[in-house]
This record gives structure tokens, sequence and C-alpha cells, in this order.
């Protein structure tokens, strides 16, 4: 299963994130 | 008996030595020359024909058959010895899990289901997007021209993924979908795949503080989503069966779409009694929409009318077998 999210945010929006990177539930994606 | 071990010793035969080395060193630089081919020119994609080939393959049958079949009670001495292997396969931490005595799940679609101790999943205060479920990270980035990227080099349709706007949402001065959905021409669409691997905890939170003003249920195919598969099936999120939550954030738009597969067939939204997903029947390319905003000639209950508030890390829905 996946979930997908699709947002939109300012232009200077960045993720902190590796692809392929293992993630738990409440972790940071990104910030402003 | 030295003479007579010399003689049983075989032959050093240089030839067919040559020939062996040879051969693997060619087979080595193939097989690194394809790698590079492939870095350049992109993943192997199936042929339409091999995903009809693959669409013909009963998989929302089959799907629901494992449903039921892991819905079958099991007697209490089977119980440690099917959920132990499942744990070593998949990699399962039983110590994260609420309950760890393996005899409390009656099955093992009540196992899959299992909550978490509640300290073990802290939500990041610090930012103001977070991961709504456990998994690997398949793709992310802004979306360019109304596609999105499901893995690198392999995009899919926006439109196709989401449906059409509704005429509520439509705004006729943009000139395409991707600028539909924005409220700000100072802003960008962004997009992340988590992938949930069948030994993770499967439900889903709320990844932000977020307004949910409507729900669109996709019926369709239950593909296997695995990394690999996705990397071989265009369009593969269009296709198979998936539930879009969608509204508003402090941003903007925000939507949240849970993408169901082969034995995690079914999604279900808590706050949503009326979804049913991977039913028996449905008709090719059609969705249901279910809106959570009370229109001037709709009068809904008290929670519903402004839509459902979710706060960031709050239980949302979860993904079942079958």
């Amino acid at each position: 299963s996946t979930i997908v999210l699709l947002f939109e945010a300012p232009r200077d929006f960045s993720f902190s994130l590796q692809p392929g990177q293992r993630i738990r539930m409440g972790e940071g994606l990104g910030s402003l | 008996s030295l003479s007579t071990g010399s003689r049983m010793l075989p032959r050093p035969r240089p030839f067919p030595l040559l020939v062996v080395t040879g051969g693997c060193y060619l087979g080595y630089q193939q097989y690194k020359r394809r790698g590079h081919r492939d870095e350049e020119t992109g993943p192997h994609l199936a042929t339409p024909t091999q995903v009809a080939l693959y669409r013909t393959f009963p998989t929302r049958l089959v799907s629901r058959a494992w449903g039921r079949l892991n819905g079958l009670d099991l007697p209490t001495w089977l119980r440690k010895p099917i959920y132990s292997l499942y744990i070593w396969t998949f990699g399962v931490n039983m110590q994260e899990a609420a309950v760890e005595d393996l005899h409390h799940y009656k099955n093992l679609g009540e196992f899959f289901r299992r909550r978490l101790k509640p300290a073990v999943r802290p939500v990041c205060a610090a930012s103001c997007l977070t991961s709504p479920a456990d998994g690997k990270i398949l793709h992310f980035g802004r979306v360019k021209n109304s596609e999105v990227e499901q893995v690198k080099g392999i995009t899919y349709s926006l439109e196709n993924f989401l449906g059409p706007q509704t005429s509520r949402s439509k705004d006729l001065s943009s000139s395409s979908f991707q600028e539909d959905l924005l409220s700000s021409p100072d802003n960008d669409l962004f997009h992340v795949v988590v992938y949930l691997a069948p030994g993770d905890y499967h439900c889903f939170h709320s990844p932000t503080n977020w307004t949910v003003e409507m729900r669109r249920h996709f019926p369709g195919a239950l593909m296997s989503v695995n990394p690999g598969v996705a990397r071989w099936v265009k369009e593969l999120f269009c296709l198979n069966e998936r539930v879009v939550l969608r509204g508003q954030w402090q941003h903007g738009f925000f939507s949240l779409t849970a993408v169901g597969a082969t034995n995690v067939g079914s999604i279900r939204v808590y706050f949503d009694q009326e979804l049913q997903t991977n039913t028996p029947r449905y008709n090719k390319g059609s969705f249901h929409d279910r809106s959570y905003v009370a229109t001037d000639n709709q009068v809904k209950s008290a929670p519903e009318e402004g839509g459902v508030s979710l706060h960031k890390g709050e239980p949302v829905g979860e993904f079942n077998l079958g």
C-alpha cells in the first residue's frame, strides 16, 4: 500500500528527505 | 606414496579455465553496460500489452479471497507460530506493538491492524508537515506541467490521479489543471510518496492540521505497488483502487491519497462509515464523491458542516488485508 500527499505550499518549501529512506509516522517531511 | 598422489591430481587445463574466466568477465562488462544504459535511458517500462495482461489477472478477487482467509480465527496454539513466521519474514518490530502477546490477535487480519504503544511515534512539532505513515520514501518533489513523478523519470497525470475538478473548485481563468488547484500564484504544488511494506504499521495519520472537504473513491485494479512494480508500470497509482481525501491547509490545497494493492486491498477512513472499498462490482473509470461540506441545498450533520478538521498526528484510517 502507498500514501501519496499532494499539497500547495510557498515556493521556498523544502523537503528534508532522501529517496529510498525509511520514515516513521510523525517524522518531519519538510519545512518552510 | 608421493608418486601415487601426483598421479591422482587432475592435470591443469588452461583452455577451459580461460573460457570460464573470460566468460565471467564479459558477462560482468555486459551487466555494467546495461546498468549505465538504464541510468541514461531510465528504467525499463512495461508495454501496454504487458500492463493489459497484468490487469487481466483477477487481482481484486484474489485480494478479497486473501482477506477472507486472513479473517478466519486461528486456534490459540497456531497463533504464535503463524505470526512468528510473519514477523520473521517481514521484519515486524513487536516491541512497538501496543499488545505484544501474539495469542491476543485472533487472526492475521487483526494482527495486521495492530496498534502501537502511545510513545513510540512522537509527532515532530517543528515541522509543518509530518509523515502520515511508517514506510519508505519512494519519491518526492515539485509537480511540473500537471505531471507527478511516480518514481524518477516515470510520470502520471495529475488529472487522472485526482479526477476532474468539481465545478466549485474550477477556476475558468487558469490554463492548467495544476493552476486550478493553487490558491496563490506565488505557491507551487509538491508531492511525497510513502510506500508501506508488509511488515510496517498500516494505519495512516494526519500529516498536518487541515480540513478535509471531500472524499473521492476510485475503484480500480489492485496491482502490487512495491517499488519494483512502480518502476515498471506507468500510471500505476492511477490504475489502482484509491481514496483521495482533499481539502485545505494553511497554505491552500492539500490532499492525502491511500492507494490499495493486491494484499492490502481495502482502505478504511475512520470518519467516513459510508466508504466501502474492494467490493465485487464496479464500473471501469468510475469514481464516487462524498462532500463533507454542507452546500446551500444540502443539510449535513453539525460536525461536517465546515468539513472534517484533522490535527497533525491524529489517526485518519487504515489499510486492511483483502
